[in-house]
């Protein structure tokens, strides 16, 4: 996947979940995705709060790339 | 250090997140 590729699916994704278009994901928005997602409302908010880096609560579109990156780094090792 | 355990437990959630996040966008089951 290149570079270019992996920015727009980072902000394909952050849209999925920023339905409202607010700039940032909140819990709220996390759970929601339980009705489309096959994780569990718990696992959800251990998404969250892995991706929440410095913990205020909000999800910016940094912090969900850099989550989105280690992810990719896993399945590349793997 | 109990914070990297914690992230590498969590490594699986989020890997499992992007997968579906990923399944849903190609439309796959």
């Amino acid at each position: 996947m290149g570079q270019n590729s992996i920015l727009e699916k980072t902000h394909e994704f952050f849209q999925m979940c920023d339905i409202e278009n607010k700039g940032f994901i909140s819990r709220r928005d996390m759970q929601r995705l339980n009705d489309g997602l096959p994780l569990s409302a718990e696992e959800l908010e251990n998404v969250f709060d892995t991706l929440d880096s410095d913990g205020n609560g909000f999800l910016t579109l940094d912090e969900f790339s850099s989550g989105f990156s280690e992810f990719l780094c896993g399945q590349k090792i793997s | 250090d109990p914070n990297m355990k914690a992230g590498a437990a969590n490594e699986g959630v989020l890997a499992n997140f992007f997968n579906s996040l990923l399944s849903k966008k190609t439309g796959a089951p």
